[in-house]
């Protein structure tokens, strides 16, 4: 069954996310389908703002990605 | 706090830096004034001292652009990203670049000038973020008034360049509070639409039926109006009202929207002036009575008729046997009176007026 738009927007949102803050490699996405390497992706960044680390993109997670920042990554590279 | 690989940072702390050019949203002179306070945050701390450059190439450069910029590390357009600055080094090292596409402003409004130039001068001077919510190099915008540096942050940019050599006063603002420090304890606990808010510094944590782990945040994040520190809360469920007190005012909050008319002085309830803050909050929900704690004693408040009922102020001690003569917070829970003194919670039965346990107040967050 095709993804929801909703349900896309929001991995493209955490992919565009987690790419910029958290190093994670470009072109990974399957069509619709979050990797594992983006759930690790998700749990680094949980880890970091302290929330409850799930790996899945939930409410809280998808708020905080949300939020106005700044754009060095959280992770130094 | 955290460094930049191999604790990058100026060799010498006589820094410099030049603004390229400005944004329209603010007069010249507010943009110099926000560099120059931005970088004064950080000279109060250490012996770095910032000579700001006219012409040439400075350690830090300063300048505003929208989306590609010349980095090759676009902005994104209003809101989301708001500026970054590259860790010490030569050329584009130390640079700092705020994206236009934002407004910039000198007070409240989004986004302050002068906080995320701190921010940033931060980076540039060999900070990484934290991930202490309170420390001002959390990735995440929030505004605050006074002196921005955490202690957090001054212990993370002295282990880089050490401390202030003619010790100019800072008032840091204290660490997040760490909700499993077996020392903690609570300035207030209320429900909020069956969700529990304890109260802490300038912090609350959430606690939600369905999420395991507490969320913690800065108040003024959620309630910009409230102020840093709130003495007591109580939940008036007929209402559907928070009422949160912090000295001698009240706020009453709807959900996450602040009532009309608020603050008001708490002594409208019927408190006598005397009393200057109220120590702790409880809703009893079986009764429609509300029991404000002050020191030793207690008043009860009828909610239905908004008045205080005769008799009171009375010994906390007398009624309330076991718990000792002060609390910090209250909470009512199924016909138990959950009081929070120190670190301690005393499960306290209403009906058979008694304490029944004595745990740790953070064994509610999962500690």
């Amino acid at each position: 069954k095709p993804i929801a738009t909703e349900e896309k927007d929001k991995l493209l949102l955490a992919d565009k996310y987690l790419r910029r803050y958290y190093g994670m490699p470009a072109g990974l996405q399957g069509e619709g389908k979050a990797s594992d390497l983006m759930h690790q992706k998700i749990r680094e960044m949980q880890a970091f703002f302290r929330l409850e680390v799930t790996g899945k993109l939930d409410d809280n997670t998808l708020e905080v990605m949300e939020m106005a920042r700044c754009g060095v990554p959280d992770v130094a590279e | 706090y955290n460094h930049f690989p191999r604790d990058l940072k100026w060799k010498n702390t006589n820094v410099t830096f030049r603004i390229l050019n400005y944004t329209p949203d603010l007069k010249k002179a507010d943009v110099d004034k926000a560099v120059r306070n931005a970088f004064n945050v950080w000279s109060k701390v250490t012996p770095l001292r910032f000579k700001k450059l006219y012409e040439g190439n400075a350690d830090i450069m300063i300048s505003f652009g929208a989306k590609e910029h010349g980095d090759f590390n676009p902005f994104d357009g209003p809101e989301g990203l708001l500026a970054h600055a590259y860790p010490p080094g030569n050329g584009i090292g130390g640079d700092t670049h705020f994206d236009e596409d934002e407004t910039w402003t000198k007070d409240f409004h989004a986004f302050n000038l002068f906080l995320v130039a701190a921010h940033e001068f931060g980076h540039a001077l060999g900070m990484a973020h934290s991930s202490d919510p309170g420390s001002l190099m959390y990735p995440v915008y929030s505004y605050g008034k006074g002196y921005p540096l955490s202690e957090d942050d001054i212990k993370g940019i002295q282990s880089l360049y050490g401390e202030n050599t003619d010790h100019r006063k800072v008032k840091p603002k204290p660490d997040a509070p760490s909700k499993c420090d077996p020392e903690l304890s609570f300035d207030a606990i209320t429900e909020l639409r069956g969700e529990t808010i304890i109260f802490k510094d300038r912090f609350y944590w959430r606690l939600h039926p369905q999420m395991p782990e507490p969320e913690q945040t800065l108040i003024k994040n959620t309630w910009p109006e409230l102020p840093n520190q709130v003495d007591a809360a109580y939940e008036n469920p007929e209402k559907d009202i928070v009422i949160i007190f912090s000295g001698i005012r009240m706020w009453a909050l709807n959900g996450y929207n602040l009532v009309d008319g608020y603050p008001k002085y708490i002594h409208k309830l019927g408190l006598p002036k005397t009393v200057r803050k109220i120590d702790a909050a409880v809703n009893i929900r079986d009764t429609g009575k509300t029991l404000l704690f002050v020191d030793e004693e207690y008043w009860s408040y009828d909610e239905e008729k908004g008045t205080m009922d005769s008799g009171y102020p009375r010994s906390l001690e007398q009624d309330f046997p076991g718990i000792g003569d002060e609390v910090d917070a209250v909470a009512y829970h199924y016909g138990y009176l959950y009081f929070y003194h120190d670190h301690m919670q005393f499960e306290y039965s209403y009906s058979s007026r008694k304490v029944m346990r004595i745990m740790r107040a953070n064994s509610m967050l999962n500690c």
